[in-house]
């Protein structure tokens, strides 16, 4: 399964 | 991290401090909306889900416990504490013609089709239009404490500090770019200019903010 997308702003 | 992200961020912060700091010395909270600081609830909560399944950085779980913390704090003390000095009667901006429209975009644009995602995606359309029943609410009544201002100024500078980091970050990171983040950010720095135009030139020359009649 595609991996979630690490979202690293606020 | 960046210098404009970490100026952002930290503008971010002083709105928030600048926020609590008009309410707890003027012991009111007139003149500002409840319901966008409830929409900021509901961005942080929605948007800050991953705090329990994704390690980021220090900064960045500290940054975000301090969001979701301070702006539940802010509507208790709204909703509590100085309740007297709430005034619904003024604050009329209809908050279902934005959760609609926020919750429909999500559906259709996000990075996957799954809760977390769907839900981060509703956080950041609905971050980019929360500030309306606050603009709405200056509108009407067409004037604001000075101290009102430099929370909605400190706010605005941090969206606006949002736009150089996300280029930087296009050159810097081999043209990384989050078209979401990027459309939603663009509609809620948009937002903010009319409210610069006067600030700039009354607020920060000194005079009282007011609204042409």
């Amino acid at each position: 399964p595609e991996e979630e997308k690490t979202h690293d702003e606020l | 991290m960046n210098l404009f992200r970490l100026l952002g961020d930290l503008s971010h912060l002083a709105s928030i401090f600048i926020l609590l700091h008009k309410i707890q010395t003027t012991r009111s909270c007139r003149g500002i909306s409840f319901k966008t600081q409830a929409l900021y609830v509901t961005v942080f909560v929605a948007r800050y889900l991953d705090l329990f399944y994704r390690y980021v950085s220090l900064y960045n779980s500290v940054m975000k416990l301090f969001f979701i913390a301070s702006s539940v704090y802010i509507l208790y003390l709204m909703k509590y504490k100085y309740r007297p000095t709430n005034d619904p009667s003024i604050d009329t901006f209809r908050i279902e013609y934005l959760l609609g429209p926020c919750v429909l975009l999500s559906l259709i644009f996000n990075y996957k089709f799954s809760v977390t995602e769907v839900l981060w995606s509703f956080s950041i359309f609905l971050e980019s239009v929360a500030i309306l029943p606050q603009l709405f609410m200056l509108q009407r009544t067409g004037e604001a404490e000075t101290i009102t201002t430099h929370y909605l100024a400190a706010l605005g500078v941090y969206r606006a500090l949002y736009i150089p980091n996300w280029i930087y970050r296009y050159i810097t990171e081999d043209g990384v770019v989050d078209p979401i983040a990027v459309t939603a950010g663009l509609v809620q720095t948009g937002l903010y200019i009319d409210f610069f135009y006067v600030y700039f030139t009354k607020v920060l020359q000194g005079q009282k903010f007011e609204l042409p009649a």
